[in-house]
């Protein structure tokens, strides 16, 4: 098992450092595995942003913590599809350029996972191929109704 | 397999019998504050074996069970099924490889009696972990998302962060 | 001393008891002290939103806690007028009738107290009277413009 | 009295000298992720005496001087100053009544020598305290709204939002 952990952790950080520098424009990242046993030490996050010098995660901003938190999350994906990813208002703290670059990376990883977005942004809802509205006609109650959005992809 | 369609009843504030199909692309779910977005988002962690009432915002369990509103009674009981078709993209486990279609359920009496169901028969908590078993899906797993949750993946202590490769291994 | 924080807190809480139904369109809310010595207990918060039932502050949505807070916080504001207030990012979790409330709310209570709004939302920039914009034109350093948006109220 | 101007010189990711005027009205701070808007809210906090470098996201105080970009060196100090003007919305302390303006500084070097200042003369923490004493401003005040914060105003546990309504009385 320390083998598939081994392999699994090499998987991801490959990924993770590809995909880091898409997202940003930039810039480069790293997993890395703490001293001693591979089966019982922490995992660390360097990140370079573009232009700027390498530093400690908790320096970075509300938008720069969600885009790293995404590029880790589909580089998981990337190793390991799942049938399924539910992201729950993940964009909120994104800028409209980093709203695109997530819609962007959503559709394409659309091909082998199934997601389901909850957004109050128009973009990401303008990216999207269906809206399922979600309201209290009757107060206190939720009734769902779907709208197509007629893409021709 | 991928989710085709949900079907909510009695959860929270879903008071009426409510279905969400979704097809093939990309779904947002959109509505007002307070409309019952994220509330379907704990639907499928709870169908998925979720034991932590606090987990789902709670106090008690018995708080998934619609609570009433100004004009209703509250619910007697709260029921979720999760209904996953076959998709070439990710195929299901080996003993499901013939079934045009997987449901699994969970139902919560008021009085506090509750099952899981998979194929609409009885079955214990343990069946529907099997069944995603392997796939990545799991009521805490990281293939969910919660409200205001996406920078925990990484402001996690790096011991934390962890499980997040042993679970994908 | 015991007389003065009863004293403010009858005060911030019969401001409170008025503002969050003018915010939810309805429903009530009241804060209450616990048992006890009143300069050792807890504040409770007890809110109805409009046509549902009373319930645990936990149920409450991501936006409806949002407003709550920023009810809470303007009776504060009410009861003892501060100099300042920074607002970083509060409109983030709301939708586009709950950021035009809070806008509303905030050109009210600009008569009294200066804001200071950090947002990424275009429906409150539009509703400020000047924008403030930070940039990075050179990589990881941050620059300040101002830009007026001719106001005439 | 208003804010009527910031000078930051060194502090986070201002490298130059910026001043940022803040005329009367509804003032916004805008611009894309990374781009410093928060480190102005530090910056607000950390000449009103804020403590902790953790509050300020860094390890040790010596984080909030600017530690250099690609093409830049770090700077050697970090300078804040808050200018204050007369307003009669809220009038300052009494001492202060015949001042057109107000500043306040702070000032911390790389070797860790740091200062206070009040109208440019040196001056201890607690005489910047005493400026603001009785107005509700102060580095931990509930008039400083942090990112992502809002909703820790009633998520506090009871006898922590008693606090809110100390600082009110
Ligand atoms: N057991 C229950 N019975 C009735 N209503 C409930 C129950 N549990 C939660 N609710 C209601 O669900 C609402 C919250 O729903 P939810 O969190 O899904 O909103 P949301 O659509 O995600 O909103 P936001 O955009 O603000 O995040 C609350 O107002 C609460 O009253
Ligand atoms: N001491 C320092 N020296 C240089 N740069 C720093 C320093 N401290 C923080 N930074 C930089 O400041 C940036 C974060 O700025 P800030 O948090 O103000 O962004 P923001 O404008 O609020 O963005 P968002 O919209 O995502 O919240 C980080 O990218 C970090 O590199
Ligand atoms: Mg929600
Ligand atoms: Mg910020």
């Amino acid at each position: 098992s320390r083998q598939r952990f081994l392999e699994s952790f090499a998987g991801i950080s490959e990924r993770f450092s590809t995909l880091f520098p898409r997202l940003f424009g930039g810039g480069s990242a790293q997993l890395r595995l703490g001293e001693g046993d591979p089966l019982e030490t922490g995992v660390d996050i360097l990140v370079q942003l573009p232009g700027k010098r390498l530093q400690a995660m908790e320096l970075l901003s509300g938008g720069e913590k969600a885009m790293t938190a995404i590029a880790l999350l589909f580089s998981l994906f990337l190793y390991r599809p799942s049938p399924l990813c539910v992201l729950d208002e993940v964009d909120a703290p994104l800028d409209e350029s980093n709203v695109d670059k997530y819609n962007a990376l959503l559709r394409e990883m659309s091909r082998t996972t199934q997601f389901l977005v909850i957004t109050h942004n128009r973009r990401t809802m303008e990216a999207m191929d269906r809206l399922v509205g979600v309201t209290m006609d009757e107060p206190g109650c939720s009734n769902v109704y779907t709208v197509n959005l007629e893409r021709h992809r | 397999m991928r989710l085709a369609r949900l079907e909510i009843n009695g959860f929270k504030s879903f008071a009426n019998r409510t279905v969400l199909d979704l097809p093939d692309g990309l779904n947002a779910i959109v509505g007002p504050n307070g409309c019952g977005k994220s509330n379907v988002v704990d639907a499928i962690r709870w169908v998925l074996g979720e034991q932590s009432a606090r987990s789902l915002r709670g106090r008690s369990m018995e708080d998934v069970i619609f609570a009433g509103s100004q004009n209703r009674a509250p619910a007697g009981l709260a029921e979720v099924t999760l209904v996953f078709e076959q998709d070439d993209r990710s195929p299901p486990p080996v003993a499901y490889l013939n079934y045009p279609e997987i449901r699994v359920s969970r139902v919560l009496h008021r009085d506090g009696a509750s099952e899981y169901r998979l194929m609409n028969l009885p079955c214990r908590l343990k069946d529907i972990v099997d069944v995603f078993s392997g796939t990545g899906l799991g009521s805490r797993s990281y293939a969910i998302i919660e409200q205001g949750k996406i920078a925990y993946l990484i402001a996690a202590r790096p011991d934390e962060r962890r499980m997040l490769f042993e679970e994908a291994a």
